[in-house]
């Protein structure tokens, strides 16, 4: 069974996509095979990788909307052994339906157990939108793992709060192995804020959070306009070496669990 | 009646509620009364003004979820001029049921006509989650300007596609005469990528853009923290004197049309 990572905060704009593909990506080079499900309606993570939106066939929506076998949406990408289930802007409509269907927290595992036994990948990445609503909550449900990208900043910071009473309720309500891990993203340690705060996060979560760090590069700003995965588009740039610091964190961290 | 300006975009982190503080107290202090009203389950208006979340008695979700009149819902805060309705986490619980109730669009501008027989403002700002369900929808259709926040780098500025067909659908069915004006916010003029997405955004939208840029300022990184606009906590800052030149070039619009 693939190991399930969520990747959520309800804060906007604190690199929860580039997370999804630049760790995707990065753990493909250490020959895992990865899938990665966009759950955003604003589909940046197909976008990112260069597949235009609402262009696909099935997507994300059929799977939660009309039951869709999920081994149906998935599309392969232009990187080897990295594969992708597209969103599509529909998806805005299963925040409002889901929550009046029974079980409806756990269509989404579902989905992933009858996925298990037509294919096998190492990790499956769920790229959330910046909500707490039926598709945050699905992919919660569903996974051994959450990552919470979190910038170094104060609105960001306190969105923490949110997402520990949230986690609090998944673990009560469907999933109560659920783990997770912040991730401080987007710093600049030139910034007096960004050191402070991060110093603070550190305290505060001490062993609920990675000891990597992805620091500002603007070749993060460049890579989805070529719409390639930063390992590919500047292999040797810091963000690159440091997404692939966290892919070897997060694979040690499975390991010893 | 109040000029009601609703500040959106579906994209996260394009600084959606630092414009609505920051803007709200530049108009402030060219003698406008101005209301704040935050419509994210967040809070982070509420929060940047130094109120604590799920803190009031009567918020946003007492006036959208049980009709609670909106006049008691008003605090005051401690600029002059400058009043609040604050946000709960309960309003997130009104994306998914507001869509089930009739006219569910309109529920906001109800408010605010019900409002404006007991007490008159200037302006009225809305702030938006990052998402394009029935709380932005409800302020889209209360809005006589919508103020888009874009960030110069690709996720955010393709955002705007799905917010011009957002426009077009609000425009059919509830506010024929809802306006729009991007505005660059976070803008770093020594990256490449923000000036070259800033060229082609002023190319793409030409009279449909402001001409006052918001450039990035760690001081806007530092107000919130201190609970103040920027315009009171570093008054001759660069951000506050943009802020400022944004309030100019707004009161200029209102006034011609
Ligand atoms: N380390 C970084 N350095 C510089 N820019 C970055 C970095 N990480 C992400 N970005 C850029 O910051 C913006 C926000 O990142 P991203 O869209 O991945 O965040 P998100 O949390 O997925 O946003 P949303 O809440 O809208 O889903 C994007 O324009 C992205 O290119
Ligand atoms: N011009 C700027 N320069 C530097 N930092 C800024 C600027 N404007 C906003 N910020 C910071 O960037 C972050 C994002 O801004 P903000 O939270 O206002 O965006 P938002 O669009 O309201 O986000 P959300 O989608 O989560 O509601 C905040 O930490 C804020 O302090
Ligand atoms: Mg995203
Ligand atoms: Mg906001």
């Amino acid at each position: 069974m693939a190991y399930v990572i969520a990747i959520s905060n309800e804060k906007g704009g604190v690199a929860k996509t580039t997370t999804a593909i630049s760790l995707g990506a990065a753990l493909t080079e250490q020959g895992f095979s990865v899938l990665l499900m966009d759950l955003d309606p604003q589909a940046n993570l197909s976008l990112g990788l260069g597949i235009e939106k609402n262009g696909a066939r099935i997507t994300m929506a059929n799977v939660l909307l009309e039951s869709h076998p999920l081994a149906e949406a998935i599309q392969t990408t232009e990187i080897e052994r990295l594969f992708l289930v597209p969103s599509a802007s529909r998806l805005e409509t299963a925040e409002q339906s889901l929550p009046f269907r029974g079980h409806f927290m756990t269509l989404l595992r579902e989905a992933l157990q009858a996925l298990s036994e037509k294919r096998s990948f190492d990790y499956i990445l769920l790229d959330c939108p910046p909500a707490l609503g039926s598709l945050t909550l699905n992919a919660l449900a569903a996974a051994h793992l959450l990552i919470i990208p979190t910038q170094p900043e104060f609105f960001s910071a306190y969105a923490l709060r949110d997402m520990m009473s949230l986690i609090r309720r998944v673990r009560a309500e469907a999933n109560p192995e659920l783990a997770y891990r912040i991730l401080v993203t987007m710093m600049d340690r030139r910034n007096r804020v960004h050191r402070e705060i991060h110093e603070q996060l550190c305290k505060t979560f001490a062993q609920g959070i990675f000891n990597t760090v992805i620091e500002v590069d603007t070749r993060l700003r460049e890579s989805p306009i070529a719409g390639l995965p930063i390992t590919h588009y500047k292999g040797n740039s810091r963000s690159a070496q440091q997404y692939r610091a966290l892919a070897q964190e997060l694979v040690e961290y499975v390991q010893e669990k």
